[in-house]
């Protein structure tokens, strides 16, 4: 995945089954944002792998003033990098055990 | 202050918390 300085990571361990997992993401490198940013430090937040989308919860955190409008899609594609690798191991796990 | 903040933003809830020194880049 492309670094775009901002990290997202799993908040805590997934359990391979629940549909909503927790993740934690907190920017690595400002100078890859776009707008100005004000350091809030790790954002946790649940996201549903069956019903959600990364831009949602993107633009939810620029409306609530994490991050400026201009940053929109690099913080959701961040997020899509992490919830891609997170399903392409569990449908690993699943095909391993099948 | 390093206790950690909730935000709510659209029925979301968003839980703030200060980022380990050591998972910092060159900041």
């Amino acid at each position: 995945a492309e670094d775009t300085g901002v990290r997202v990571e799993l908040a805590e361990e997934d359990d391979g089954k629940k549909s909503s997992i927790a993740l934690r993401l907190w920017v690595e490198d400002q100078k890859k944002l776009k707008g100005k940013y004000k350091d809030s430090g790790a954002i946790e937040f649940s996201f549903d792998l069956e019903t959600e989308v990364p831009e949602s919860i993107a633009q939810e955190m620029v409306d609530s003033g994490f991050f400026l409008e201009i940053d929109v899609k690099i913080v959701s594609k961040s997020i899509r990098d992490r919830v891609s690798l997170i399903k392409w191991r569990r449908q690993r796990i699943v095909s391993g055990c099948n | 202050s390093s206790a950690a903040q909730v935000v709510h933003s659209a029925g979301r809830r968003f839980i703030v918390s200060p980022v380990p020194e050591s998972r910092l880049k060159d900041q």
